[in-house]
């Protein structure tokens, strides 16, 4: 027997539903059914199948696919460049407050502990206590700040680090920016100036995972400086992680570590099986 | 966009002389779709979008009101069920020596939304305490110190002090002695998931025994608005809610979960990074806004 329309209509409505309860936001969730709609309208089912669970695998492989689609290794894409001789540098862009300069912290001492030599750029020369934040967490785990002062521009600082880097061979270099709201043109355009200026080799977006639809409509706008790859914060709030699926979706780019929580080796490679199976009732 | 189909919607219902049903049918579904993006619960949607239709089919239009206009006052008349008052107030200190604590989940706009605050009262002609009391987050009393130092709001806190009920405690003193109108204590960003620093924030309202309560609530959360309310709510008694970041794209309709979560009144939002992005609350602007 096939699969009508009919049929799917009714399954593929609760999906939906499981799916906008799990933050994934609207848009990208009707896409998803959209698109599993045209996938399997007609498609032949064995006479004693059960229509739900027919479709429930599909779900979980469209799921699958969206999160891992151009997955990479980033610590190989480093050490490529290491045994280049060459420095690697990695801008953290996102929203405010969604935890970018406690993820670089996080980062930082992942790459200490696999033997790399890092530099950070406090490139958040704007918001009240950034410096002394972020110098205080590289002061916890041993790393160096390359700072100016507030209100030194962004770019002249992430581009000190990288000579600074080249000079002292350094392996990798962290950059902070400062929080911005993808509606702040001139916020948006001041970190495509430092991408421009800096030219890292990797851009990270940095999402809540306790954010709504608005992670779809950030993803969208931070995507035009080219994103490589995401982290999701704060899953340790018991978040349902369906931003999760909305980022990879928009920006095309997977999800490369959730924050777990506040201390240093809170971060974590994401899993997309583990995700599918917290979606999906 | 889904504002042009909402209007659009509205335009067609306008011209119908009669109660269309599929027109109101319409309507109700562009409603969801408007609500749905603005992160109003899920489950709470629903519930809305039916009482919003019944109604639209089965009261009679009142003399002098287009059906466009009956139906925007019923969705707003639902919504305004959530929010505690339907009148933009300006809640100024009403006591001597008031003190609001602010709470909330990491990152959600608490120590800005402090120094907003401050400012907003030291406008207004109120003597203002700021206590520091996050022993957390490094940097958190200097981004509180910085963020006060242009308008000479005067912020008690250490950087070395590792226990923040002392810490609170003995600032809350500090402001009470100098006869400030409001003290505002600042804490560390916690979730319900960690219990120890919900405890800690239950002893530090014990100690202090502040006369408010703040839940300082994210505009960009999602459908886990409700239960990260609760969690607050069932720690301590919440008085009332800010919503930060409403200058993203985000429309706050978590804001309604929470609000109904705690029982708690919105009373400001916050519009900006700037001290002076903060304004009281407008139900019926807010309403507008999650419509699209
Ligand atoms: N529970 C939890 N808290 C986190 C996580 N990541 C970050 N935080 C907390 O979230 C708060 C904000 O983190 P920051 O690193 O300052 O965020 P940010 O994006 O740099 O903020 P801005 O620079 O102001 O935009 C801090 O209290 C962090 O400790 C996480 O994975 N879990
Ligand atoms: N765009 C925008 N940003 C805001 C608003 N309120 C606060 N922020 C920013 O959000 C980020 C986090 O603000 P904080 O005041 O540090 O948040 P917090 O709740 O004290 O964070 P923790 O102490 O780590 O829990 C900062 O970058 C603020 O400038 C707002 O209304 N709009
Ligand atoms: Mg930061
Ligand atoms: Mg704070």
């Amino acid at each position: 027997k096939k699969i009508t329309e009919k049929d799917l209509d009714k399954i593929l409505e609760d999906f939906e539903l499981s799916l906008l309860e799990s933050d994934v936001s609207l848009k990208v969730s009707e896409k998803i059914v959209n698109e599993l709609k045209k996938k399997l309208t007609g498609e032949k089912i064995g006479l004693t199948s059960n229509k739900k669970d027919f479709v429930k695998i599909a779900v979980e492989e469209t799921l699958t696919e969206i999160l891992e689609f151009k997955k990479y290794d980033v610590f190989k894409e480093i050490e490529k460049k290491r045994k280049a001789g060459e420095i690697f540098s990695i801008a953290f862009v996102g929203f405010n407050g969604t935890g970018k300069t406690t993820s670089i912290a996080k980062f930082g001492k992942l790459l200490l502990d696999k033997g790399y030599k890092v530099v950070i750029a406090a490139s958040d020369t704007f918001r009240a206590g950034s410096i002394e934040q972020l110098s205080l967490h590289a002061e916890n785990i041993g790393i160096k700040v390359i700072k100016h002062n507030y209100g030194a521009d962004p770019a002249a600082v992430a581009f000190d680090a990288i000579s600074h880097a080249k000079a002292r061979g350094i392996d990798v270099v962290l950059i902070d920016t400062a929080g911005r709201s993808e509606m702040n043109r001139n916020l948006m355009d001041e970190m495509k100036k430092l991408v421009r200026v800096a030219n890292p080799d990797m851009k990270i977006f940095v999402g809540d995972s306790l954010a709504g639809n608005a992670v779809a409509e950030q993803a969208e706008k931070f995507s035009d400086i080219g994103l490589d790859g995401s982290i999701l914060t704060k899953v340790d709030a018991d978040s349902r992680g369906g931003a999760a699926l909305s980022i990879s979706y928009i920006t095309g780019k997977p999800i490369l570590f959730i924050g777990t929580g506040q201390g240093y080796d809170d971060l974590e490679p994401f899993d997309p099986k583990w995700l599918v199976e917290r979606i999906l009732p | 966009s889904l504002s042009g189909a909402l209007s659009g919607a509205l335009r067609k219902l306008t011209k119908a002389g009669v109660v269309d049903e599929s027109l109101i049918k319409e309507l109700v579904k562009d409603i969801q779709k408007a609500l749905l993006l603005s992160d109003v619960n899920v489950k709470l949607v629903f519930e809305l979008s039916k009482n919003i239709e019944s109604r639209a089919m089965e009261e009679k239009l009142p003399k002098g009101v287009s059906r466009k206009e009956h139906i925007i006052k019923i969705v707003y008349e639902e919504l305004s069920k959530f929010m505690g008052s339907d009148t933009k107030k300006e809640h100024l200190p009403d006591k001597k020596g008031k003190v609001v604590l602010m709470i909330g989940i990491q990152g959600s706009g608490k120590t800005t939304t402090t120094g907003k605050l401050a400012r907003f009262y030291q406008k207004r002609g109120f003597k203002v305490g700021v206590v520091g009391a996050d022993t957390w987050r490094p940097g958190a009393f200097e981004q509180l110190k910085q963020f006060c130092a242009e308008n000479n709001i005067p912020v008690f806190g250490d950087p070395k002090e590792k226990d923040s009920i002392k810490l609170a405690r003995e600032g809350v003193k500090f402001f009470k002695e100098k006869v400030s109108d409001i003290i505002l204590v600042d804490t560390a960003g916690r979730h319900r998931e960690e219990k120890g620093l919900i405890d800690e924030m239950k002893e530090i309202s014990n100690t202090i025994n502040p006369d408010e309560v703040t839940l300082v609530i994210d505009g960009t959360i999602g459908q886990q608005a409700f239960v990260q309310a609760e969690g607050f709510a069932n720690a301590t008694n919440v008085g009332s809610i800010i919503v930060t970041k409403l200058d993203g794209s985000a429309k706050g309709g978590g804001a309604l979960s929470a609000a109904a979560a705690t029982g708690a009144p919105i009373k400001f939002i916050g519009t900006g990074e700037r001290i002076d992005s903060i304004e009281p609350f407008d139900p019926k602007r807010f309403v507008s806004r999650l419509l699209g």
